[in-house]
């Protein structure tokens, strides 16, 4: 595992911050971004898929009022493949004509998905060297939060009560106090290197850091490793893959 | 800060102050007084928490003022999170939904 990875970092990687406005659709978000980054790494090709189809062909139905990152692949497998975000466009509500997805062509698809074991070690390492992960979280301090690395506690942030999907796109350390412009705040606690995981949510660029957040990394904060779920984009020609820009 | 951050009595005018810069900020308005002074309290409560979070938290968080300032916890996570919510959402929530970027 190396000791950073920033897929942001890498060109065309990982596509513009999402708003699910008022519609319960982090899922269907998650698992667009978690495949968008993909085909952007298998195919390096810059695509950007329909969240509107996910929600309106979703097994469970009316895909704002809530949904899981699975159904949102499995989604995927049934219609082989998802259309374009340009001909399929996001409305933040269901569409009333239901599932549209034989009406379009697909610009992405996927081969499989899988979850990978609940530990952050090997979270980081697939993170480093496949690319991008949905992960699951408890979203209660994300009300509040502006900036910096969250620190939960197992009682401020309950790590088994998940209901926020996101997605997982690199890793780092922060310097306590320096980086964040805590000074004044933390001056009285010493300095120590605090590691972090970079998620990306879907509330807007306004929200957080530029619509990204960092919780702490090491202590299954939020319940980070619950459940952390990622597609499959094979590559079409074997070609050595690309790895996680430090 | 302490003044602004009384939980409980009468507003601090720096309050009224600070809310009604979120309401700018966010584009807020409420259907009556009765809405706006519950939707106070709950912006009062919240950065109350904000401040106590900012304490416990061991990392480099900050916490403060956010688009969600002015919702319940319960509102915030029945919107944004991804739990199976019950049909209806209530009233106010629904009526003020009507933001481009999607607040209450």
């Amino acid at each position: 595992v190396p000791p950073s990875c920033d897929w942001r970092k890498a060109k065309n990687i990982i596509s513009s911050i999402k708003n699910q406005e008022n519609c319960g659709c982090c899922w269907a978000m998650a698992a667009a971004d978690n495949i968008e980054a993909l085909w952007h790494i298998k195919h390096n090709q810059f695509v950007e898929v329909s969240v509107q189809e996910l929600l309106d062909c979703d097994r469970c139905g009316n895909g704002c009022q809530g949904g899981f990152v699975w159904d949102a692949y499995m989604t995927v497998l049934n219609n082989s493949g998802l259309a374009s975000k340009k001909d399929y466009p996001f409305q933040g509500r269901p569409s009333p004509r239901g599932c549209l997805a034989k009406k379009y062509k697909k610009v992405a698809w996927i081969q499989d998905f899988t979850m990978l074991k609940s530990n952050e070690q090997v979270i980081a390492g697939y993170l480093a060297t496949h690319g991008p992960i949905t992960v699951t979280i408890n979203m209660k301090l994300l009300q509040g939060y502006q900036k910096g690395v969250i620190k939960a506690t197992h009682t401020n942030c309950d790590p088994q009560h998940v209901d926020h999907s996101v997605l997982l796109v690199g890793f780092g350390r922060d310097k306590e106090g320096i980086q964040s412009g805590t000074v004044s705040s933390q001056a009285h606690k010493p300095r120590r290197w605090v590691p972090y995981w970079i998620l990306k949510n879907s509330w807007g660029a306004e929200w957080g850091e530029k619509g990204y957040f960092r919780l702490y990394r090491g202590n299954n904060g939020c319940g980070i490793t619950k459940y952390p779920i990622t597609a499959h984009v094979d590559h079409p020609v074997k070609k050595s893959p690309i790895s996680c820009p430090p | 800060r302490d003044s602004l951050l009384k939980d409980a009595g009468p507003r601090p005018l720096e309050l009224t102050e600070v809310f009604k810069l979120f309401q700018t900020k966010y584009n807020r308005s409420y259907s009556n007084e009765a809405e706006y002074a519950r939707r106070l309290d709950i912006f009062a409560h919240n950065l109350a928490q904000a401040q106590r979070l900012q304490e416990e938290d061991l990392g480099t968080a900050e916490f403060g003022e956010t688009p969600f300032s002015d919702l319940t916890e319960e509102e915030f996570v029945q919107l944004y999170g991804h739990q199976r919510a019950p049909e209806r959402i209530p009233h106010m929530v629904k009526k003020a939904r009507s933001r481009k970027w999607g607040g209450p």
